[in-house]
């Protein structure tokens, strides 16, 4: 299944 | 890194420079919600705890760090600096940003990622960053007449908000794995609260003219 996003963004 | 991303990154850091020139040349914080620019504050230092866990980018990291500083950095000198914490005026700056605040908290208890503590206040914060513009807003209505550097700010963090849209999209469309709902609703609201502002903004500077924005 999908994986959380990844906390890339500001 | 996608180039919508990137100058919204680039916009949102301009209007932290407009607006700590506008505070520290011109002396005053005159048209300045204290109350938004506290919102910020606590956006920024609720989302970027995981500067201590999470690594993605030094770009990451830097700008995570740079907007933390400024946005103390102009609570500070409104709230304690002189000249400029005179020019602050809390009966016209009193927005009751708890009736923001304590919604927003709920709301990230209640829906978030996956029920951790960090994405409850990561959720939280991204619900705050949606209606922190307000009180600047209900700020701006009540005057009327908005100063040039004020409108240039507020124009600044709509084109950021516009741009992170943009980056969404393109994201949505060229990674298999990005899915980020809460992220793209709260989004979408707060960008669709520059739209009124952006309406009088153009009709005050189309044409190259450079007149204060009016608001009915």
């Amino acid at each position: 299944g999908k994986t959380p996003p990844k906390k890339d963004e500001l | 890194m996608n180039i919508f991303r990137f100058l919204g990154d680039m916009s949102h850091i301009l209007s932290f420079v407009i607006l700590l020139l506008k505070i520290t040349q011109g002396k005053s914080a005159a048209g300045i919600s204290l109350r938004t620019q506290e919102l910020y504050m606590i956006v920024f230092c609720s989302r970027y705890l995981d500067l201590f866990w999470n690594f993605s980018s030094l770009y990451n990291s830097f700008l995570k760090v740079v907007f933390i500083a400024c946005s103390s950095a102009i609570v500070y000198i409104i709230r304690f600096k002189s000249p400029q914490k005179d020019t602050w005026n809390p009966e016209l700056d009193n927005f009751p940003i708890q009736y923001l605040i304590g919604p927003c908290a709920v709301a990230g208890l209640l829906i978030n990622q996956d029920w951790t503590p960090f994405e409850m206040i990561w959720a939280f914060s991204i619900y705050l960053e949606a209606v922190a513009i307000l009180p600047q807003l209900f700020l701006l209505q009540k005057q009327g007449e908005v100063e040039n550097l004020t409108s240039h700010y507020v124009a600044a963090l709509g084109a950021y908000r516009g741009l992170y849209l943009m980056n969404w999209v393109y994201r949505y469309f060229t990674e298999d794995d990005y899915l980020q709902r809460i992220v793209w609703f709260a989004g979408t609201v707060q960008t669709g609260l520059y739209i009124d502002f952006f309406y009088h903004y153009y009709q005050s500077k189309r044409g190259g003219l450079s007149r204060p924005v009016k608001l009915p």
